[in-house]
C-alpha cells in the first residue's frame, strides 16, 4: 500500500499544510502518484491550495501535477458520538482505498484534537510535526522546568501521539516514525534557536522522534498560495539574485526533508 | 462593567495569546487591575504564561503585576450537547461576575470553532484578531479570486464572528469594535506585505473591521514565554545596541496597539 504521511501538530500555524504541500509537490516532481487527505474541512487549507492549482493551470493551459485530492469533514450531524465516530471511521477508510495505488498519501490534519485527527495519525507510517522555534509550540509537546532545565512531563499533543501510537501497535501496525521539523527559522535570533535546539534533542530521546532542521522563514513559501504553486514550479533560476538565493536554499530544505523522511522508511 | 477584550482568530498560530499577554502586562503596567480569561484550557498558553509569570516573580522574590486569571476549559461530561453549552455559559459567566470589578478583561480564544470560543466572542467591546502576513491566513477572513483581484465572500472566521455580532445585538450589546492586527511582520519581504496590506484594506470595508499595524517578527515577542515576562517588564535600555532597536521599536508597537484599542472605545 502506499507510504502515509501524516502532517501532525495540535498547536496551530506551526506549517502542517505548507509542509504538506510542498511535500505532495516535491513527491510528485519526483514522478510518483501522489494522493492527499485533507481532515481539517473547514479552514480547507490544503485543498483550497490544491484547488488554485487546479485553476491556475486550466486558466493559463498548462500541464501542473496534481495530487488525487480528498476532503474528509468532521461529522457533524450524528445523532450519537458513535455515529460520530463510525462515519468519520467509514469516510477515511474509503479515501484510503480510493488512494490505494498511490506510492505516497500525504495527510494533513487541524491545529485542533478531534477524533478525525487522531484517526489520521494511526495512519502514519511517518509523522511529520513542524514546529516553530519557540517555548510557546514547545510547551505543546512538553511541560518544561527551564530554571532545572528538566523535562517534567509530556504534554497534550505528544500524549495524542503516544496514545495513537499505541493504538496502531494493538492493530498489528509497525511503528511510526516521528520526525519533527524545525520550522520558519529566523536568519537572526541565535541564542533563542540555540535554546530551543537543545530543548529539542533533550524531547527526542525522552518522546522518541528524531529532528530535522526543518524550514527557514521564507516568503516563497507562502506567497505562491493564490496560484496554488511552490518553489518548485519555479524556474531554477528564480528571478534576480537574492530571490535566487533564498530559492535555492528553500528548494534544499524541501529535499533535505524527503530525503529525511526516506530514510526513516529504509531504517524502518 | 470592564472593558473585555477578545483575541480571536480561528486561523492556529496567528498571535492570540501572544497578543493577549502583551496586552495584559501594557494594562497592568498603566495603572488598570484586569482580569484574564483563557478559553483554550487543553493548550493553555495563556494561562501558562501568567503562571510562569507567579512562579518567576516567587522564586526571584520580586514584585510583579498580575492579571486575575480564569481558566474555563469545554464541557466534556456533560450528558447532551444542551447540558455542555449551559455549563460553558454558566463556567464563563461565573468568571466575568469574578471579574467584575476590573478595569479590563482579556480574554483568548482557541485556534478552533467551538461554543466556548463562541460565547467568548460574543462577550466583546474589542475584538482584536491578530493575522500572518500571508495569503493562507486571509483565506479564512475571505475566498479572493487574486487573478480578478475580487473579494468572492466571507469566509468561516468573518462569519462566525459575523453570527457573534448578531447575538450579541439581539441581545441589546453595543457593537463591536473589531481590529485586525498584522502581526509576525516580516522586515525584509516587501511585495507580499504589499499585496497582503491592499488585500486587508479592501476587505476591512466589506467585513466591517479597522486595520491595526501590529506586531514586526520579532524573538523578544516569545523568548520570555518561560519567564512569564514580556518587553514590558524590561528594563528600557535593553541588553545592547541591536536588542535595544528591536526592544524599543517591540514596546512601540505595543503602546501604538493600546491606543488602537483606545480609540475604538472613544469612538463608541
Ligand atoms: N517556512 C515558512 N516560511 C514562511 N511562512 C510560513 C512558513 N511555514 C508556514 N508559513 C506561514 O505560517 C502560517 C501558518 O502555516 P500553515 O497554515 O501551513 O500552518 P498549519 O499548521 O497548517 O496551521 P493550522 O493549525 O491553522 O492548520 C501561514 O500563514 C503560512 O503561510
Ligand atoms: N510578533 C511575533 N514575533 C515573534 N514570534 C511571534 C510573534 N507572535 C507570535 N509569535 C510566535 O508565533 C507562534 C504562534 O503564536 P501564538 O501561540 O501566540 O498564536 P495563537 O494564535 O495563540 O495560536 P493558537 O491558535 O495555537 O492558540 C508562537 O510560537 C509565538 O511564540
Ligand atoms: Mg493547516
Ligand atoms: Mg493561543
Amino acid at each position: 500500500g502506499p507510504h502515509v504521511i501524516v502532517l501532525g501538530n495540535e498547536k496551530g500555524g506551526s506549517g502542517k499544510s505548507t509542509t504538506a504541500m510542498h511535500l505532495i509537490v516535491a513527491l510528485l516532481k519526483a514522478g510518483h502518484q501522489v494522493g492527499a487527505i485533507d481532515l481539517d474541512a473547514r479552514q480547507g487549507t490544503l485543498s483550497r491550495q490544491v484547488e488554485n492549482r487546479r485553476t491556475f493551470a486550466q486558466r493559463n493551459d498548462l500541464r501542473l501535477d496534481l495530487p488525487e485530492m480528498r476532503t474528509i469533514d468532521r461529522a457533524r450531524d450524528a445523532d450519537t458520538r458513535a455515529d460520530a465516530e463510525r462515519q468519520e471511521r467509514d469516510a477515511l477508510s474509503a479515501a484510503m482505498d480510493d488512494l490505494g495505488s498511490c506510492a505516497f498519501v500525504v495527510i494533513d490534519t487541524p491545529g485542533s484534537d478531534s477524533h478525525l485527527s487522531r484517526l489520521g495519525h494511526t495512519l502514519a507510517d511517518t509523522l511529520v510535526t513542524p514546529l516553530n522555534d519557540s517555548f510557546l509550540d514547545l510547551d505543546l509537546l512538553a511541560r518544561i522546568d527551564h530554571d532545572a532545565k528538566k523535562i517534567l512531563s509530556p504534554s497534550v499533543y505528544s500524549q495524542m501521539v503516544w496514545e495513537q501510537r499505541q493504538a496502531r501497535a494493538q492493530a498489528g501496525g509497525r511503528p511510526i516514525d516521528w520526525i519533527v521539523m524545525r520550522n520558519r527559522l529566523s536568519h537572526l535570533d541565535a541564542r533563542n534557536k540555540r535554546d530551543v535546539g537543545r530543548l529539542l534533542d533533550q524531547l527526542a530521546k525522552r518522546i522518541s522522534f528524531r529532528v530535522a532542521p526543518g524550514f527557514g522563514e521564507r516568503v516563497i513559501f507562502r506567497e505562491l498560495f493564490p496560484k496554488g504553486l511552490t518553489l518548485l514550479d519555479l524556474r531554477e533560476s528564480g528571478t534576480g539574485v537574492n530571490m535566487t538565493m533564498s530559492h535555492m536554499a528553500a528548494r534544499q530544505e524541501v529535499r533535505a526533508l524527503l530525503s529525511e523522511i526516506g530514510h526513516g522508511s529504509e531504517a524502518a
